[in-house]
């Protein structure tokens, strides 16, 4: 009985720095960048400003490296500074249902705990929220067995930035090229974020910069309430507890999406429950009726407003500007609900041209705009390619691998909540919904490939003959 | 800066369920079991009893099923129950550096609190800590807002048991036979624990009895502190902050394992550090000296005292048990460290007999004794037999597929921290250190395995020429 302690949640995660993806140096670069790059594009994209973003990784020892990330977003407020970066569990977008890259509180104070953890280096913040508010510099620690932030450093700073954000972590790594490189990773979110303009200065090698593509913004996702649809019982009666509506009809229509009148009525109805009857008068019995009715009723799709895809247009171009491929297609298939929550799945495939026709076909991954590198096989959307039987579509498959032919596959998934498989959000977990909304959007541009590639041998046996 | 609010372990967990291993309905009812089986064999083991457990399954309805695990351990002390049941990242394992089935302060309240998520029911609990106490009977839920324990009742019991705990957990699952299932980890538990009894009775179906294989106790692995290969810079700059030792000679010797008069004296000589130096005076680059030093010195191996291997004996005992083969060979590897921690490999195999030829061998995954079913995959141990190259040891084997043959591998990894993929414990995360360790065994048993199989193609072929 001594021995029964609390755990925090920091010193939890510094012994498991391996689920939030900081298993070894070269990892752990490509993780602290994208921590902070997606939470600069997120900020950007709520304050509805066009990204530009600015990232240099720095050689500061054989296996240590500085990376710093700017963003001209809207920048953070002083008093929010070290929970943000000192704190996990500490964030805007755990609460808010709607298309982030971020879900979880813990990314970037994660980064800077590695940092800290393997250089004893605080991480430093310079952020200004417009040109009438001082800038403001902060080196900042996580206190480790309390969760909590310490601020080793807070003063006013002098940049001549109209409003924005630079995080700057000093971190072990071991800095690599090539595919899962944090080049790699660079170069896909720039291309599945064509709003964004991207500066980026490798170490010890020239900057890179990517344009915007586009210079309009992706409509921005509207924060939903939850769908019905698999959402558990244990949630209802919390609901049911917590909710400021004054009738079952009105938590009802408040608290979920896509719950109508006519819905509530029919609802209600089957269960035997009055719908003006107060919600914290139900008892358990009336919410288990309650919760098997709503699982059955007939209910419109989610709204599409709280996620955003890329698009075909976009992805089609995307394909072609990265590769040489005679044949490039897309598709973006409607919404659908797992636990409560809407999600998307798009896919763009490149086929021919100068894709090695001998090799495993090239699978990228990605959640919510930003690239998977890690944890292939552990991804459900790798499970999905590999369920799908591609001799069908004229390639050879060998049990349990790959196809092999000359084919790309771009895979994107857009949630409201992504279930990755850790913290980490390396991988995708195996939800059925998500992998049959996968499957049938393989097979579909699977059976146009088919009919592309019939065609095209029509046609070259028919000149043949002449 | 208003949306920005803490989120609570209890909220996140319940959103990730899935990380868990609470992603459907199937694996959660094995998970559950699993939490529950591992705190009752966790428990005997500390208090030197040999365990006696009662594992019942009931039906209650099509999708549900309530689980009640019965053990003979030491009971739990009436002020803890609360929050052991009602608090996730609270208990007794996680500050203790020893091979231990737990270690996260997570499992048991977790299942709990999806049993609650699915069915609205709390988690129920009887204990006796002894002839002379009363038993308890306590209904406990999770407040899952506040990460705080609701105790629905608290009172006393009738029981007559000497000492025991019984949690019995109502929850939405489902409920399979054959491979993954509930009965195929009771029977692994049973094999990898021959010092366990265990009733098992599974749903709609007669009780099974696995009884005691051996009436002693194993090594109870000792608590040790950190060994010092791979122990980061901010541990150790954290370690000299918090130690109670009044010198940096004390400090080493007495928060870390292995390091002694000449190892202190070697290693404050070559990071020019005085040994009788107060430790929070050491500035941060005297502790990155240290710590550079400390990683090349040359130090003992762990002490083997913190783990509680199987044992070769007790795994070809488990192995002929349980298949019928021609040949079974184990191997036990000495100790090694991964990140301060010592972890050890075993490996058993099965070879011929009534093993299919044609199939993929047969893959057995543990750790620290308990059978891990989900996430092959994502695992390290899949991933280091399926870098064997098995053609050498007389299997055919396609690229990225385990081998085919007539094989039974079981391999078990016992640690006093393992590194899994995810909270769900179900996949060990790729540390290059143990899976060296891993390959290190395989190719020994590979070796074995193709000098008995050339030995008995010999004699085969000299009875034909006879
Ligand atoms: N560059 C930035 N500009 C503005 N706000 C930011 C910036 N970086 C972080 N934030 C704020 O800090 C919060 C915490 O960030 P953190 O990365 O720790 O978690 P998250 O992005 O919410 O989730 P995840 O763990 O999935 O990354 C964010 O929710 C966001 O509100
Ligand atoms: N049957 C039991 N008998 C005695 N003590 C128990 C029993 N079950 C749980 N405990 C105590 O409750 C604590 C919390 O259990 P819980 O399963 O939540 O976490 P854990 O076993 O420490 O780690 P993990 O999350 O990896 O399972 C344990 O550390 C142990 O001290
Ligand atoms: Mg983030
Ligand atoms: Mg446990």
């Amino acid at each position: 009985a001594q021995k029964q302690r609390e755990i925090s949640v920091s010193e939890f995660f510094v012994k498991n720095r391996h689920l939030l993806g900081f298993d070894n140096p070269q990892k752990a670069l490509l993780t602290a960048v994208r921590e902070c790059v997606d939470n600069s594009l997120d900020a950007c994209s709520d304050a509805g400003i066009l990204p530009s973003l600015r990232i240099e990784i720095v050689q500061r020892a054989e296996n240590r490296f500085r990376i710093s990330v700017e963003d001209n977003g809207p920048g953070i407020v002083r008093g929010q500074i070290p929970k943000i970066f000192g704190k996990l569990l500490y964030g805007s977008k755990f609460h808010t249902l709607k298309q982030q890259r971020g879900q979880q509180g813990i990314g970037v104070s994660a980064a800077g705990m590695y940092g800290q953890l393997t250089t004893g280096k605080p991480v430093t913040i310079l952020s200004r929220t417009g040109p009438n508010a001082a800038a403001h510099h902060f080196d900042v620690t996580v206190d480790t067995k309390k969760n909590q932030p310490l601020v080793l450093r807070d003063e006013k700073a002098d940049w001549d930035v109209k409003h924005g954000t630079r995080v700057t972590i000093e971190l072990e790594a071991i800095y690599k090229r090539g595919r899962r490189s944090v080049d790699d990773y660079i170069e896909q979110t720039a291309l599945a974020n064509p709003h964004a303009e991207i500066h980026y200065a490798p170490p010890n090698q020239e900057a890179l910069h990517y344009p915007r593509a586009v210079s309009v913004l992706p409509q921005e996702p509207k924060e939903i309430k939850p769908h019905p649809y698999g959402v558990e019982l244990g949630m209802l009666m919390r609901l049911l507890q917590d909710t400021p509506a004054r009738t079952v009809a009105a938590a009802l229509k408040n608290d979920f999406s896509r719950v109508s009148d006519k819905v509530v009525a029919e609802v209600t109805k089957s269960a035997l429950i009055k719908p003006n009857a107060r919600p914290r008068d139900l008892t358990p019995s009336d919410v288990e009726r309650l919760h098997a009715v709503l699982q059955n009723v007939k209910l419109m799709s989610p709204a599409t407003n709280c996620l955003s895809p890329i698009g075909e247009e976009s992805i089609r171009a995307g394909l072609s500007k990265r590769f040489v491929a005679d044949y490039v297609d897309a598709v973006t298939r409607p919404p659908s609900v797992y636990r409560g929550n809407p999600f998307q799945v798009e896919i763009g495939l490149a086929y021919g041209g100068d894709i090695p026709a001998d090799e495993l076909i090239d699978l990228y991954r990605l959640a919510n705009r930003v690239p998977l590198q890690y944890q292939s096989s552990a991804c459900a959307i790798t499970k999905a390619v590999l369920s799908v039987d591609w001799r069908a579509y004229a390639m050879s498959m060998s049990k349990g691998a790959l196809p092999t032919g000359p084919m790309i596959l771009m895979i994107h998934i857009a949630s409201v909540w992504v279930p990755f498989t850790s913290e980490s959000k390396e991988a995708i977990a195996h939800y059925p919904e998500i992998i049959r909304e996968l499957r049938l959007a393989l097979m579909e541009l699977g059976r146009r490939l088919a009919s592309h590639i019939r065609h095209r041998r029509r046609v070259a046996d028919e000149a043949k003959k002449k």
